[in-house]
């Protein structure tokens, strides 16, 4: 299994729909400071892990849609979609492509907002999303996703901390 | 639940220290625990000593040596739990440009099995890589992207020429 | 005691502004208050808006933005209290090409008037540098240094080739 | 005033006299992960900043002694001089060149240490010394010394922690 493509839409500083092609092997994203490098592993993580702690930066969800950048108007909504090759199973779900969605849409008193999930474009509880996640091992809780930081915050912390990171992991 | 956690630690410690080993280039590390008639009750000592080098306290380790070991640790906690894919943030900032590329020529090796993504800004990593995504802020804050696959073969344009590093 | 506070705020914020739209090459920033009429009971926000984007959080900023906004902050704290010498490591570990030679020439131009020692990994850190001292450690542990002064006047050896980088 | 030299005798990875040459102006040092550059630095807040609490990553001052390396005998002391010009006579003593030393030997019992100060060579009080360095305004607690990781601890801080640095300079 592995990730083929990713579509960004108004996710962060990708205002239009982007859409950004992978393949197997080794890929390096590089560019300079700002351009929107980590943005694109936060919308990996914006979709893998719904149910996850891991800061995606975002002081709240409603801060991943593209707020217009110098001089464009914010949008209402963001999508990120995650779009697997799936000819080995390991997603238990019969198709050779498995498209993963997250939507989140600004509420129009701008106060709350709204989160769908999406398994192949039809509609998907949070439980259901999750548990689809849990069982291909592709969660963002795994120690796969290696975030900006992370490394010095390993550097930094008490042996009690680390020991604890194997706790987590039995 | 002890022995669970015994199994994981001692699986988790050999690949520290075979993964260390290969990182530095002949230095030697491992895990230990500060209580081992009862782990869960201590906590988990890092113990490096690159190439050459007596054993020091971690803390008295460099700054790109204590982000070597970090980053064998992370390795290490992978290799026990594998995943069919791997994103990896600038885990190579602090790394001279001779630990860079001992990283990125291992992340190579492992992509033969299992698909990374790696960002970073250094040369000597986007040369070990197969594909290359350049990424770029246009100059009304919107993201573009542009994608260079198989650059392995293209045998006279280095990369860094193309995205103007 | 609350009138000196803000007559070293004011001054410090008129040099971080000024700094910062330096370093990021037109960019805006500004230290706030969030008490201001009773500033030593709330906290000092800092505000940063790179060039051509919208402002956001901090901590909404890229990795490499949050730390030309950290610099900028220390160099203001330097210039309202100018010491005769400067030591400073690795600061230009998290930025890129251009912001770090924006830094570099920023140091080259303060170096006018105060000595600067740049602890740097980059090439475009040493080649606006005056001297390189080049350090090595042999293999028995022990660290040795070489200087080269005055690399400014080699007109074709460039410092990194000489080091080996 | 500028610093003109820095002595080293068995400072953490100097193990023989070295002598490192300064020149006015913009010196940039550079080397391999672990070469002993941050050393460097560490030997001139190891002088300028006795009473001080910045971390010199040494668990205890007798780790600044060189310890052997791969092959040799740990040494029983250390030593580091920092030598000023002086010509504006920035710091208040009547000499055009100033050498500011400070000297930790590990005790017979390996358990305590001594700490000696010297200027131009004559022991001096901690005191005295600490008093120069205030006088000459080149103490280590200063923000002119940036120290590795000193970026992410401010880029890190809180709103409140970051205010105390204005609280402090006052
Ligand atoms: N909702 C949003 N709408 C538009 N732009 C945004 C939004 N959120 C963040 N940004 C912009 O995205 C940029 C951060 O991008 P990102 O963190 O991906 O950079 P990066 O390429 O990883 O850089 P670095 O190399 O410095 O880590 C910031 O400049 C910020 O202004
Ligand atoms: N007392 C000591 N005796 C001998 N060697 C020591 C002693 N204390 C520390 N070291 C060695 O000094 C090295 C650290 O040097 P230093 O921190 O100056 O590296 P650096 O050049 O700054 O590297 P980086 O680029 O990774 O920050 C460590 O490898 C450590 O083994
Ligand atoms: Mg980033
Ligand atoms: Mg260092």
């Amino acid at each position: 299994m592995h990730l083929k493509e990713i579509e960004l839409d108004n996710f962060k500083s990708f205002s239009r729909k982007t859409k950004i092609p992978l393949l197997e092997g080794y890929t390096a994203i590089t560019g300079p400071n700002g351009a929107g490098k980590s943005n694109i592993s936060d919308a990996i993580l914006f979709v893998l892990g719904p149910k996850s702690s891991r800061v995606i930066r975002a002081g709240r969800l409603t801060d991943l849609v593209f707020n217009g950048g110098k001089e464009k108007r914010p949008a209402k909504e963001c999508k990120a979609s995650l779009i697997f090759d799936n000819s080995d199973r390991l997603i238990p779900i019969d198709t050779n492509e498995v498209k993963l969605t997250r939507l989140v849409r600004i509420s129009d008193n701008a106060e709350g907002y709204y989160s769908y999930f999406y398994v192949n474009d039809k509609k998907s509880s949070l439980g259901e999303f999750d548990n689809l996640l849990a069982n291909a091992r592709i969660s963002a809780d795994g120690y796969n996703f290696v975030q900006q930081g992370d490394i010095t915050r390993i550097v930094e912390m008490t042996n009690l901390e680390r020991r604890r990171i194997l706790d987590d992991i039995a | 639940k002890k022995v669970g956690f015994q199994r994981i630690f001692g699986a988790i410690n050999e690949n520290f220290t075979k993964i260390f080993s290969e990182l530095s280039g002949g230095g030697e590390a491992e895990l230990l625990l500060e209580n081992e008639e009862d782990p869960l009750s201590g906590g988990l000592i890092i113990k490096a000593r690159p190439k050459d080098k007596k054993f020091v306290r971690m803390e008295a380790l460099s700054g790109g040596e204590k982000s070597l070991t970090a980053l064998s640790f992370i390795f290490a906690i992978q290799a026990y739990q594998p995943s069919p894919f791997y994103l990896l943030d600038e885990v190579d900032m602090f790394l001279d440009g001779v630990n860079a590329e001992n990283v990125s020529r291992a992340v190579g090796r492992s992509s033969k099995n299992a698909q990374f993504i790696q960002i970073s800004l250094r040369k000597v990593t986007l040369k070990e890589a197969d594909h290359i995504i350049g990424v770029t802020m246009q100059r009304e804050g919107i993201t573009d992207i542009v994608m260079k696959p198989n650059i392995g073969d293209i045998p006279d344009t280095p990369p860094e020429t193309e995205l103007k590093l």
